[in-house]
């Protein structure tokens, strides 16, 4: 890990003599390489490695006796500085039903997430309904469907056919039933498919989500920021999902979307179960990516 | 050419950020740059621009690093040859199973599918439709069902009707979780006792879009059941994959099938040059 890394690298640099500025940038070769290998965006990387070295050229460094030690502090409050705040709650504001809309590319946990934010809405005393706006993958509504009837909450379906007019069927269904917020579970699609990016437009047009929600996997690599920005100029995103953070990815992607999006990463999956849904934690985060 | 005067330190910084970006990985990048600079380029003008020539060598690099004799064949080894399709969630086993199917049975093979995966919502209802469009046959259970019971099922119906192909889907599995590797570990020495020799195949399904933990995925995989080839999906995508250069040279196992879509028909036998390009491009 990183402080083992540093901590050698300056057992080096002491034993010959005065610690200095070409001791620090050999230091700041070790952090690049430690972020790269925890897949952080290489133009995120070359950034923060900058900001970081102008930091650690200062005085406290070059004096202290345990130099590793105090750029890898650096290292770790920059990237709890950059990661954004801890428990950002999600957009409410006035409207029945709140809407909120889970997009993203295919195979993140999309669906799983909807159930997942279903139960955690629940638990906090909102009744929540689950509407299936996939209508391309395989059983993707019977899937949505399942998980809804092992949490005893309603799935709307509509017409199986046109997302968009399903979302707006299902903003009447939940006015009708009194259900004060609304998930809108999307299909899975390339950043670059104009049709279906503009499929997602359409129903972000049609019925105005107070929230949308942008479900990466935490394993994803470098192409992380293509994804997310994309899904970002399209849509505006209000915040970022996590999942499969019970792996064992570094998941510098999430450095890597925070920094291209400027969004707040609100949840973090952590397992295939509909409770197995945490809060963001910045802190944690940024000792898993350099750990 | 004088390397020095065309491999300048822009020149390498470009290079390096473009296979990073590709997810080759640090230590990959780090050794094609290695072999470009001790590499002897030709200075005579009929070898192109030097730029040019660096490329060449770069993709031609890559390319051999990932050629294999024979993509996306079906070796027939055995009757039924058993593919066993395993990876983390969300990879893209189901849809390639469907997609393996269709093609295996358009090139006159008898297959049949079994639908190991009995824990996910509706895992089983999916296989069903990729089945049907395919034109194969399904076994399946109910979720719940042991995965080693549907396999060993499975195999016994295969086994009867004297099927080419036994294609088994299992269910998504994140390899640090040792509950779920045991299980893994079970459904394939179930099959193998049925069957000695099965599974003859075993496919490691990887995203694309996947990072540097596309390689300790691999390495597990292969620790718990062993893998023998690697489909890669999404390419698609704007991901290009470059993981699969260090899963090729420190574990061996060649990439025999690219994924570029959602659709049946949606699978290549894997191209080490159209790779190569898509990386470099
Ligand atoms: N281990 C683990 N698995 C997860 C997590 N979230 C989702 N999964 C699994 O990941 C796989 C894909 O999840 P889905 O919810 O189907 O993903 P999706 O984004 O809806 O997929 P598409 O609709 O096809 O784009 C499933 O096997 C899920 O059980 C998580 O936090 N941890
Ligand atoms: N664009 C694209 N999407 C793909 C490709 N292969 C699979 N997908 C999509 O990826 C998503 C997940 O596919 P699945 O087949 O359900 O993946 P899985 O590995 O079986 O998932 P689990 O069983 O939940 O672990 C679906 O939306 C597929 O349509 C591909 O090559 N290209
Ligand atoms: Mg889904
Ligand atoms: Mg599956």
């Amino acid at each position: 890990d990183l402080i083992q890394k540093l901590d050698a690298a300056f057992k080096r640099f002491r034993n010959a003599g005065k610690l200095n500025e070409k001791n620090i940038a050999e230091a700041m070769r070790d952090i690049r390489r430690v972020l790269l290998e925890a897949d952080v965006n290489y133009q995120v990387v070359k950034q923060f490695v900058a900001s970081v070295q102008e930091k650690a050229v200062g005085q406290e460094v070059l004096q202290s006796i345990t130099p590793g030690q105090q750029i890898v502090k650096i290292v770790h409050d920059e990237l709890v500085h950059l990661l954004g705040q801890a428990h950002v709650p999600l957009k409410w504001g006035g409207h029945v039903p709140s809407v909120i809309m889970i997009v993203g590319l295919q195979g993140s946990g999309k669906t799983t997430f909807t159930g997942k934010l279903a139960l955690f809405l629940r638990k906090q005393e909102h009744q929540p309904l689950l509407a299936a706006l996939d209508v391309y993958r395989p059983a993707a509504v019977e899937q949505l469907q399942t998980l809804g009837e092992s949490l005893g909450l309603p799935v709307f379906t509509g017409d199986r056919k046109s997302p968009v007019a399903i979302a707006e069927a299902a903003v009447r269904e939940a006015r009708k039933t009194h259900r004060d917020v609304l998930l809108l579970d999307t299909a899975g699609r390339l950043h670059i498919d104009q049709d279906m990016m503009d499929e997602l437009m359409s129903i972000r047009k049609t019925v105005k989500p107070q929230e949308i929600l942008f479900v990466a996997d935490s394993m994803t690599g470098q192409d992380a920021v293509r994804s997310a920005r994309e899904f970002m100029d399209r849509l505006d995103f209000d915040g970022i999902v996590l999942t499969k953070m019970d792996g064992d990815a570094k998941g510098g992607a999430a450095l890597s979307i925070r920094s291209i999006t400027g969004k707040p990463i609100k949840f973090i999956g952590t397992g295939e179960k509909l409770d197995q849904l945490e809060p963001f934690h910045p802190d944690r985060m940024a000792s898993r990516i350099i750990g | 050419f004088q390397n020095k005067t065309v491999l300048s330190d822009d020149m390498l910084e470009e290079i390096e950020a473009l296979l990073i970006e590709s997810d080759a990985g640090v230590e990959t990048s780090q050794s094609l740059i290695d072999a470009l600079k001790s590499h002897q380029f030709s200075s005579d003008t009929g070898s192109g621009q030097p730029e040019d020539q660096v490329m060449r060598f770069l993709k031609r690099t890559i390319q051999e690093m990932l050629k294999e004799d024979d993509p996306g064949s079906i070796r027939e080894t055995a009757r039924p040859l058993v593919m066993l399709v395993v990876g983390v969630n969300g990879s893209g086993k189901t849809t390639t199973i469907g997609k393996l199917a269709w093609n295996m049975k358009d090139s006159g093979r008898t297959v049949l599918v079994a639908g190991a995966d009995t824990f996910r919502a509706a895992a089983g209802e999916q296989l069903d439709v990729w089945a049907k469009r395919a034109g194969v046959d399904c076994i399946r259970q109910t979720t719940g069902a042991d995965p080693a019971s549907v396999a060993f099922d499975a195999l016994e119906a295969a086994v009867a009707r004297g099927v080419d192909v036994l294609l088994v889907d299992t269910a998504g599995r994140l390899h640090n979780k040792v509950n779920l590797m045991e299980e893994l570990k079970k459904i394939s020495r179930v099959l193998g006792k049925r069957l000695p020799g099965a599974p003859h195949e075993i496919v490691l399904v990887l995203d694309a879009t996947t990072g540097q933990n596309g390689l300790r995925q691999a390495e597990q995989f292969a620790r718990a059941v062993g893998v023998t080839q690697v489909a890669l999906t999404k390419l698609d995508g704007t991901a290009r994959g470059g993981i699969v250069l260090a899963i090729k040279n420190t574990l061996g196992i060649p990439v025999k099938w690219a994924g570029v879509g959602e659709g049946i028909g949606d699978l290549l036998p894997f191209d080490a040059e159209a790779f190569a390009e898509g990386m470099l491009g």
